[in-house]
């Protein structure tokens, strides 16, 4: 438990670095030498009344930050991690929190626990809704694709497993308008389907040899296409396409065809590659190699803002709040930037 | 891209490929 608070940030300092689409909000300043490996936006219910909190992890301190007003944020709780490093958080939807690549549970409420749930050799994990979790371990032949299901209290409920493709998974997105599909990318080019609630395997999708290990973002189902966004990490920079980042591709589940829709590359004069990034609703956001933050807006087609690194500290980290409409960006030494998009 | 690329399109995709798929 902690007192410490957050000072109203220097909005005009802001307007310079982005005039445009990001004014800053507030900052979150991490005390602690400890390097930021993660940062989400969550409700957090509290004696029946449901807040807007942030949550930020390093190495090994998670903690939970409320809102004290419009501007300023203080930290409630923080958790220490003794057994294993943090890796990311990944948040359960509603109320259950699994934080630490999935590793400890925390019920939430006064009385805190941390359980080991799952370990070994982890692929990909996604927190779900419904209060669920997927995770993959293993590869090809003893590839595991567990969904755990969670109970109010964050005790275990159910365990599932889902059939495993030929080919290892290397990401899971749900799948928005079709609530019990879900979307992996695999390491050789596939997308692949499954259903939620009879753990079978729909579909496997060999998608273009350019889009190679590919992390998908978010999946969408619309009329009977599926509208995929994917992030390339090892895309190289062409003349004719630029420096890419993301892609939106559309698949006929049915056919397995698919084609691109939308290519967000580098603006000209902007270097770097992507290397990690998070897309809500129809905005991406990538943070490049070059310690810059890009954002495109999916329906305009076009990036829409540039972060240059504050104070000389490159940006590592990105997110959307799940809250508002904020964004969240962390720097190495482990202090957070909100940003109102 | 032209959605005639891709192939008839169903709205119940879902549900047929899951009648479709082994369980």
């Amino acid at each position: 438990h902690s007192t410490e608070q957050t000072e109203p940030a220097d909005l005009p300092a802001c307007d310079r670095l982005n005039p445009g689409n990001l004014q800053l909000v507030s900052e979150l300043k991490n005390p602690s030498s400890s390097c930021s490996v993660d940062v989400s936006a969550m409700w957090w219910e509290r004696a029946g009344a449901k807040e807007p909190c942030i949550v930020t992890a390093c190495e090994d301190v998670v903690s939970l930050w409320k809102p004290l007003n419009s501007l300023q944020w203080e930290k409630v709780h923080t958790w220490h991690f003794t057994e294993c490093l943090i890796a990311r958080c990944l948040l359960l939807a509603p109320r259950i929190c699994v934080w630490c690549r999935a590793l400890l549970c925390s019920s939430g409420d006064d009385s805190e626990k941390q359980v080991l749930l799952k370990s070994g050799d982890i692929k990909a994990m996604l927190g779900l809704t419904k209060r669920r979790l997927v995770s993959s371990t293993g590869t090809l032949c003893n590839q595991q694709i567990q969904i755990m299901t969670f109970a109010d209290d964050g005790s275990s409920k159910d365990e599932q497993l889902l059939m495993p493709p030929d080919e290892t998974v290397l990401t899971f997105a749900e799948v928005r308008g079709t609530q019990e599909a879900l979307l992996g990318t695999t390491t050789v080019n596939s997308i692949v389907i499954w259903n939620l609630k009879t753990g079978q395997l729909l579909k496997k999708m060999h998608i273009d040899d350019s889009y190679q290990a590919s992390v998908c973002h978010g999946a969408c189902s619309e009329k009977g296409l599926l509208f995929v966004v994917v992030s390339q990490p090892c895309a190289k920079e062409s003349q004719a396409l630029g420096s890419p980042v993301f892609h939106l591709l559309v698949i006929n589940p049915k056919t397995a065809r698919s084609a691109g829709v939308l290519l967000c590359s580098l603006p000209q004069g902007q270097a770097g590659r992507f290397l990690e990034g998070d897309v809500k609703d129809h905005v991406a956001a990538a943070v490049l190699t070059s310690g810059t933050i890009a954002i495109w807006d999916l329906l305009l087609g076009h990036c829409t803002a540039i972060l240059p690194p504050v104070s000389e500290q490159s940006w590592s980290l990105v997110k959307w709040s799940s809250t508002d409409s904020h964004l969240l960006a962390g720097q190495k030494d482990g202090n957070i930037f909100i940003y109102r998009y | 891209c032209s959605t005639a690329d891709l192939g008839p399109i169903s709205l119940n995709w879902f549900e047929e490929l899951s009648s479709e798929a082994p369980p």
